[in-house]
């Protein structure tokens, strides 16, 4: 899966996903990417975050949805991200999933779930400093 | 630092990034950018866990889900279950563009996919066939189904409903999903 939030000069704001889904899956199944809200949420007066991981799980809590409102609430975004995992993580202590998020300034951030064979989460950013891969460690 | 313009997407998918950025450096939109940056995942495959040929259901079939939204308007267009095309994102931004509605699945968003004028062709790649043959091989190890007749942690479908006690406290599997296969 791919989330992305791109965010232009004028602040304006866009999220996207595009994914196959899970493997083997029962046919039918769709996953939380083409969910509003799950796998990704964008609002221009606020900022957009985008979900990956265990869709059939993370759907269940509208993770993208509830970080951007948190960044409404002025939030970092790293804390926001941080703070839908650990909202799941009180249901599903080991699921695996994790979130980029980012505010309408720019300011961006990510967190996942540590579970068995997934300790760091890898995401892209570009910006006018250049484009990094950056690493996050999960919580 | 926050600084504007901002790219940033999940997973190491650098030509996706690069895609995107260079749309808006071109004098793209935002939207375009979301689009061009996923449907470049899309051509690439990235992982396996984008675009055609990867992640085969129950059948060996390949499905798609994509969506896009506008923060400044809050508009939405999503595909789910989409079957035969590949370009999924752009198909969702068809969504968005052309209809009043927020999210079309399976057959009847092909069918939509095609009259917006979007090619349909075979998702399936030799890399799909392979795991799913695997798969078979494996005695459908493993799958998503709980509480069924017979056991599906020792046999394949067709499946029944199991009548009786069942245990409740089921959980998704989580060895099922890990970085190669996600959502």
């Amino acid at each position: 899966t791919i989330g992305m939030i791109v965010i232009d000069k004028s602040r304006s704001i866009v999220a996207g996903t595009s994914t196959n889904g899970a493997t083997h899956k029962i046919p039918g199944r769709v996953g939380d990417s083409p969910i509003v809200g799950a796998g990704a949420y964008a609002d221009s007066t606020a900022g957009a975050a985008a979900a990956t991981g265990m869709g059939d799980i993370m759907m269940r809590f509208l993770p993208s949805y509830q970080a951007v409102e948190y960044m409404r609430l002025g939030m970092e975004p790293t804390t926001a991200c941080q703070k839908v995992i650990a909202r799941i993580q009180k249901y599903y202590p080991k699921f695996f999933g994790a979130i980029i998020c980012a505010n309408r300034t720019g300011g961006y951030g990510a967190a996942c779930s540590k579970c068995p064979g997934f300790n760091q989460f890898h995401f892209m950013v570009h910006n006018p400093s250049g484009t990094s891969e950056q690493i996050v460690d999960c919580i | 630092a926050a600084q504007l313009p901002l790219v940033i997407n999940t997973w190491p998918f650098k030509d996706a990034t690069q895609r995107a950025w260079d749309t808006l450096h071109s004098g793209g939109l935002a939207l375009d950018a979301v689009e061009k940056g996923c449907s470049q995942c899309e051509f690439e495959q990235c992982d396996g866990t984008v675009g055609y040929g990867g992640s085969p259901d129950e059948h060996g079939e390949t499905t798609l889900d994509a969506m896009i939204m506008n923060g400044n308007t809050i508009e939405v267009g999503a595909v789910g279950n989409l079957r035969r095309i590949k370009s999924a994102i752009s198909v969702a931004r068809a969504v968005m563009e052309h209809s009043s509605h927020s999210l079309l699945v399976g057959e009847s968003a092909s069918i939509f996919a095609q009259n917006m004028g979007f090619l349909s062709e075979d998702l399936t790649s030799n890399t799909s066939l392979s795991i799913h043959a695997e798969w078979l091989s494996k005695k459908c190890q493993p799958n998503y189904w709980k509480n069924v007749f017979p056991s599906a942690k020792t046999s394949c479908g067709p499946y029944k409903r199991k009548e009786g006690q069942w245990s409740k406290r089921h959980r998704m599997p989580a060895h099922v999903v890990d970085v190669h296969n996600h959502d």
